[in-house]
């Protein structure tokens, strides 16, 4: 129906993907688990740009971005291991300062309100 | 989000996903797209997490992200995540963590957890039902034999099992209890798709097209994924969302 909510009859015939919906396959990627947790992400930021405009993109405000970077690294120590490992590697790898990279991944708790 | 599990008449299972992510985060008029969910698509990879150079399990996350939203642990278990909206959520968790209270998990530390350290479906259950949590959340969980297919409907306490009994499907993006809000009911679309399919045709391939759905589809939706827990497969594909569509 072309009013929202835009219902349609149940789709067939879409696999393999194509047409408009599908915008791409998804790359694959490994991390090994034996290397040392900030060691383990380095290889797939080969994608930093992208990694940079996120930041850029959850806090759009000057201001709001000086707190972050300041004061949410603070966070990073109680965070539990390796993972608080793993994001201070992918910050040091990526040149994101370690306060958007610990927001990115928590934004889950920050956003669910 | 939406997600899927289901069984076929032989009892094999599957599980799928739609992540849908961005609402209310920036609106792109021009192009008619949420800012985040434009942000988040070129992130997106498949990732193949190796001990001994043999793989432990394999997720579909995004790039700086060492969470996990979707993954599967082949051969044992499948597991999504989906977002729950609650008064009683992420915000207060933050801050009695920040004042010292850290006895409960980050949701995606707990779903990466599982998914690394938990060999069977059983152990996969227990964890994420009984682990306290910082913010409410959708667990979705498959196992490889007939009848483990379960919807974790969690608080930061507890749970609520929703779980395969005498159904060969679950689809999930809202409380099982509930009607699905009116402006937002992508549950009904998704189930009345499945029945459509029935249970002797479901495949990756079907579930493809039960998520491909408008309204299932929609303009948050980032991406879609497809898992085979007996062949171990996982598969995901970017998605987009052309007008006229849904902008959640």
């Amino acid at each position: 129906q072309f009013v929202p909510p835009y219902t349609e009859e149940c789709r067939s015939g879409m696999y393999p993907p194509k047409g408009p919906t599908f915008k791409g396959a998804v790359t694959w990627y490994t991390v090994n688990l034996d290397l040392p947790p900030a060691k383990r992400w380095t290889d797939l930021l080969g994608m930093i740009q992208v990694v940079r405009d996120l930041a850029n993109a959850f806090v759009p405000s000057g201001k709001l971005l000086d707190i972050v970077d300041r004061d949410l690294p603070l966070l990073l120590d109680t965070l539990p291991f390796p993972f608080n490992e793993e994001i201070r590697g992918i910050s040091a790898a990526s040149g994101v300062p370690l306060g958007e990279v610990l927001l990115f991944n928590i934004f889950y708790e920050v956003f669910t309100a | 989000c939406t997600s899927v599990v289901a069984e076929d008449s032989n009892g094999h299972l599957f599980h799928a996903r739609n992540l849908d992510f961005g609402l209310f985060m920036g609106w792109d008029v021009r192009n008619k797209s949420w800012l985040m969910t434009e942000k988040l698509r070129p992130l997106v990879v498949n990732v193949d997490f190796q001990r001994n150079n043999k793989t432990v399990f394999k997720s579909t996350s995004f790039a700086g992200y060492v969470g996990m939203l979707t993954g599967i642990h082949p051969h044992a278990f499948t597991l999504t995540m989906n977002e729950r909206f609650s008064l009683d959520g992420g915000y207060i968790g933050i801050m009695e963590w920040i004042l010292g209270k850290r006895d409960g998990m980050w949701m995606s530390f707990l779903t990466r957890s599982v998914l690394e350290n938990a060999t069977s479906y059983e152990e996969a259950k227990q964890k994420l039902s009984q682990t306290k949590l910082l913010a409410p959340a959708y667990f979705i969980l498959g196992g490889n034999q007939t009848g483990q297919g379960c919807v974790i409907t969690r608080s930061r306490f507890c749970c609520s099992l929703h779980c395969f009994e005498s159904r060969w499907s679950l689809t999930t993006n809202y409380d099982h209890w509930k009607e699905p809000l009116f402006l937002d009911d992508r549950r009904t679309p998704a189930m009345k798709c499945m029945n459509q399919t029935t249970r002797a045709n479901i495949s990756p391939k079907t579930l493809y097209d039960v998520l491909s759905t408008k309204p299932v589809l929609n303009k948050l939706t980032t991406y879609t994924t497809l898992m085979d827990v007996s062949e171990g497969r996982l598969e995901s594909y970017i998605r987009d969302c052309p007008d006229p569509c849904m902008p959640w």
